[in-house]
């Protein structure tokens, strides 16, 4: 039985693409078959998979639009066990073309039922903006990942995360639930250590144990474009993400 | 004559809402007039300023949805010479409601082109999106700002910005210029510094001379709901967006 995460924050640059593919290629480390899914225009998970977002190229919104079958659309990575479907800009035209369709909420999981999924793992990787693109991959999945820096902006793009959760779970997905990630976290900023402790007491077990602190080494793999495990696998942040893999393996298949 | 700028990057947290109100309030430091817009359904312009981006107050969507005069819509901001006028997160909307009207990308330009405005400059802070609210900025500015980080993300977006560019100067605005501007600048960063020297080579005078280094006294003014210039006046970053606000009214007033 496939299991779909969702990667989503609006605030920009918290670590959304960085920690799709990280978390991605450290379940395969572990032993999963994972696909990841590139839902933004920006094309960021593609750029940092080696590949060069070309338009013209298949993307998702090709099985939105022309109904082509999603096993037509992922490729390989190099990594064996770790697929992904590409994005490039065209995908910003999908915040037009989605909402014309009746229940196109469903657009999304639909595509994905057609047929049984050789992949443990499905992760999307969304883009900073809560439209249909976004409300299709939460619609879609059973977990939602909110990477979230501990600065004040990140933390108040909280309050629109959980009322887009409320309305989702009451419309399309009852099943959503969410964990919070804090990312890019630096323990010797005071902002930090005060606004992560403030997130953990108001949000309790809704906010994952693993923390991704602050490391370049991620900067250089998105250059490399390899995944954290395989660019530095000794790094902290290499850790970090193989623990954070065990913690979410934890949550989904030993619950 | 009022002159206007615009602060947008697809690519999210480069420091477009932090860099629209330090200069604006170092431009009104500095003698000036400001108004600064919130385009931004994330209102963190709006909360930076220590305003509640409550639902149902009036955003700039009302100058564009129901006609209202854009001089009802701006408030003070407690700093004499700066006023703001606020978003909240119906300004997601917009980017449904803008495109269905005919020539959408001059109506935030239309709406300001009604009355003769009391301000020498304007500043619009934008979405990490480009559709039609950024469309609208672009088409209604002078001079656009892109503020970009020194990281591999941020460097590849400016791929979709310059042919954006392009296309707003060949269709609805070809006095459009552009400036980079580099921040959350680590010097002790490696990549920082390969990556900056990089673009100076490929951007020349494109790129300001002004650079805004990591300070998390930007982080702690947020929280207080000041400009840097007020929270922390002497501190690095409050001195380098004053040298900013001095790099761009040389550029403006004594071209
Ligand atoms: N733990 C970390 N330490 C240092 N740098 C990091 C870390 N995680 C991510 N980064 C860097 O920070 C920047 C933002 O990360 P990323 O692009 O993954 O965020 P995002 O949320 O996907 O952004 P967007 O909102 O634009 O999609 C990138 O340049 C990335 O390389
Ligand atoms: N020079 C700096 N040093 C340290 N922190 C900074 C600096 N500039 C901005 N920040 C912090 O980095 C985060 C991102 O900045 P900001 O929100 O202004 O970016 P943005 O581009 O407007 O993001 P978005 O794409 O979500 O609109 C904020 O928490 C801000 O306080
Ligand atoms: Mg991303
Ligand atoms: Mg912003």
């Amino acid at each position: 039985m496939t299991y779909f995460i969702s990667i989503t924050n609006e605030k920009g640059g918290v670590a959304k693409t960085t920690t799709a593919l990280s978390l991605g290629a450290a379940l395969v480390e572990a032993g999963r078959q994972v696909l990841l899914v590139d839902l933004d225009a920006q094309a960021n998970l593609t750029l940092a998979l080696g590949t060069d977002p070309l338009n013209g190229h298949a993307t998702i919104l090709n099985a939105v639009a022309d109904q082509s079958p999603i096993h037509k659309l992922w490729r390989e990575t190099g990594i064996p066990g770790l697929f992904f479907i590409p994005s490039n800009h065209d995908m910003g035209y999908s915040e037009r073309i989605l909402p014309a369709r009746p229940e196109y909420e469903f657009t999304l999981k639909k595509a994905f039922s057609e047929i049984s999924l050789p992949f443990d793992y499905v992760i999307f990787d969304c883009p900073p903006f809560l439209g249909s693109v976004v409300i299709n991959a939460l619609t879609a999945s059973q977990l939602l990942i909110i990477p979230t820096q501990a600065e004040y902006f990140s933390i108040y793009a909280l309050k629109n995360m959980m009322s887009l959760i409320r309305r989702i779970r009451s419309q399309t997905n009852p099943d959503l639930t969410y964990r919070l990630l804090l990312t890019m976290f630096d323990r010797r900023n005071r902002i930090h250590r005060t606004l992560s402790e403030q997130l953990r007491a108001s949000f309790g077990n809704g906010v994952l144990e693993t923390v991704i602190m602050v490391d370049t080494r991620l900067r250089e793999s998105s250059i490399a474009g390899l995944p954290i495990i395989y660019h530095a696998p000794k790094s902290r942040s290499a850790l970090q993400y193989r623990e954070l893999a065990q913690e979410i393996l934890q949550y989904v298949e030993k619950a």
